[in-house]
């Protein structure tokens, strides 16, 4: 079954955080650093980074952003 | 520009490098010539020297590598992540690894290997990604023309705030 779009933009959107922006990884997480704020926080943090707005949202503009291709440093952090 | 976290820098300014596996996608000459390039637009604004050698111990060392290769961050195939670097140190200090799943070209097609290059060996001196979209350390992939490819002013300021300006500076 084709996986839904929605669902594909969480997954580079969590992905996306945990590989640059230190968002930790799920299966190791408590719950509390499981809170949708934690990770509005950090898509805060790459908005900022980038210029972009910071609606702590995945809207088309971030996305697209992170849709580029890139170096695998993270942008913060080790 | 931003440092890396802690400020890790070389101890000497006149480094080694050594590339101990080629990607199939180029000649080693090309490989070579891109990777020589890569460091001169580092070492033209800076103290620092580059010697490439074939001795095991040579600080930076570069690799083509795919997937998994052993340092806990695995590449991901075509596009995504194309390379990344470690800040300045012993063992897998300063060395730059490319991701063998992408296509790297001489020129504006796919991903240019010089450009890539010269964005990891920041890294491997120190360098953290920039904010800034004109500069080299931006994290995000822009073609610019090797041919004319002039390192831009917040990298400079960058790489001199760690190693001091050239000795021997290009004039305008």
């Amino acid at each position: 079954f084709p996986v839904p779009a929605q669902e594909m933009d969480t997954q580079v959107v969590q992905d996306y955080l945990e590989k640059f922006y230190q968002l930790p990884r799920r299966g190791l997480r408590s719950q509390r650093q499981n809170s949708p704020s934690v990770i509005v926080e950090k898509l805060k943090e790459m908005q900022r980074f980038f210029g972009l707005s910071e609606t702590g949202k995945p809207d088309r503009q971030t996305l697209a952003v992170m849709r580029k291709p890139r170096c695998g440093v993270p942008d913060s952090g080790d | 520009f931003m440092l890396t976290p802690g400020n890790p820098k070389w101890e000497q300014t006149n480094l080694t490098y050594r590339i101990i596996k080629y990607t199939t996608q180029l000649s080693e000459a090309d490989v070579e010539e891109a990777i020589k390039k890569a460091f001169q637009v580092w070492s033209n604004a800076s103290s620092l020297t580059f010697t490439k050698t074939s001795q095991e111990e040579a600080d930076i060392k570069i690799a083509f590598v795919q997937g998994d290769h052993g340092d806990n961050s695995p590449f991901d195939g075509p596009n995504g992540i194309l390379a990344h670097a470690f800040q300045p140190g012993q063992g897998i200090g300063g060395d730059a690894h490319f991701d063998e799943d992408e296509i790297w070209t001489m020129n504006s097609s796919s991903y240019n290997l010089f450009l890539v290059a010269a964005h990891e060996f920041g890294h491997s001196l120190g360098l953290a990604h920039s904010t800034d979209p004109g500069a080299l350390m931006y994290p995000n992939y822009a073609f610019r023309d090797p041919s004319t490819y002039t390192l831009p002013q917040d990298d400079i300021n960058g790489i001199q705030a760690i190693y001091g300006p050239s000795n021997n500076p290009i004039q305008p």
